[in-house]
């Protein structure tokens, strides 16, 4: 499945 | 990490530096738009609170403080240090059309309603329009000073670049942010009328003219 936004990105 | 992001994101600091520099050199924020500065500057801060309550990594942690760090001195140049050669009449945008729609629509389209995740949210639709009060008061004075065009490049760049990094990852790692992707291309669309000028105007020789 498609990982939920980790938020790792600027 | 990827080529696209990490170009993207030395793309996105050089902007910030390039724009910082050019108002501390030449003491002057002719041309700003000090609304543009302060939606960014809140942008980062509702987007990087998490620099409080998780680590993600050195490199992450570093951009975070100082993009956050030169938006604010940025902002303090233009309201205060330099406010004499603030040009205000032209930079006449009315952010809170901008503020209240974006703060609307993070409340009802999200991921999650938690705060923390709104405020992302939130500053994932207010980057994608940011930039328009510094559009519009270029539109309204009919020229730029050909550094001011070489930060919008930088900036507009950094999200193009960005819309690679979610294809690469979508490919690679199956990552998929829906809400990031159609905000970056929102916000990478706006700069497509300033990046044709950008590259067919040649602007290494005159200010840009509408």
């Amino acid at each position: 499945g498609l990982d939920i936004n980790p938020k790792d990105e600027l | 990490m990827n080529v696209f992001r990490l170009t993207g994101d030395l793309s996105h600091l050089a902007a910030i530096i390039i724009l910082l520099l050019k108002i501390w050199k030449s003491r002057s924020c002719a041309g700003i738009s000090g609304k543009s500065q302060i939606l960014f500057a809140i942008v980062f801060t509702t987007r990087y609170l998490d620099l409080l309550t998780s680590f993600i990594s050195l490199y992450n942690t570093c951009m975070k403080v100082i993009y956050i760090g030169c938006a604010y001195a940025t902002v303090y140049l233009i309201y205060a240090k330099f406010r004499a050669t603030y040009d205000g009449n032209h930079d006449s945008f009315r952010v809170e059309f901008l503020v209240v729609p974006v703060g609307g629509l993070s409340v009802l389209i999200n991921h999650d309603f938690s705060p923390l995740e709104i405020l992302w949210t939130f500053s994932i639709y207010l980057e994608s329009v940011a930039i328009l009060p510094q559009l519009f008061m270029i539109s309204k004075t009919g020229e730029a000073e050909t550094i001011t065009t070489h930060y919008l490049f930088c900036l507009g760049l950094y999200r193009a670049l960005y819309l690679f990094n979610w294809i690469w990852r979508f490919y690679f790692e199956g990552f998929f942010d829906m809400i990031a992707i159609v905000a970056g291309v929102v916000q990478t669309v706006l700069y497509c009328d300033f990046f044709y000028l950008y590259v067919t105007k040649g602007w290494f020789s005159r200010p840009y003219r509408l």
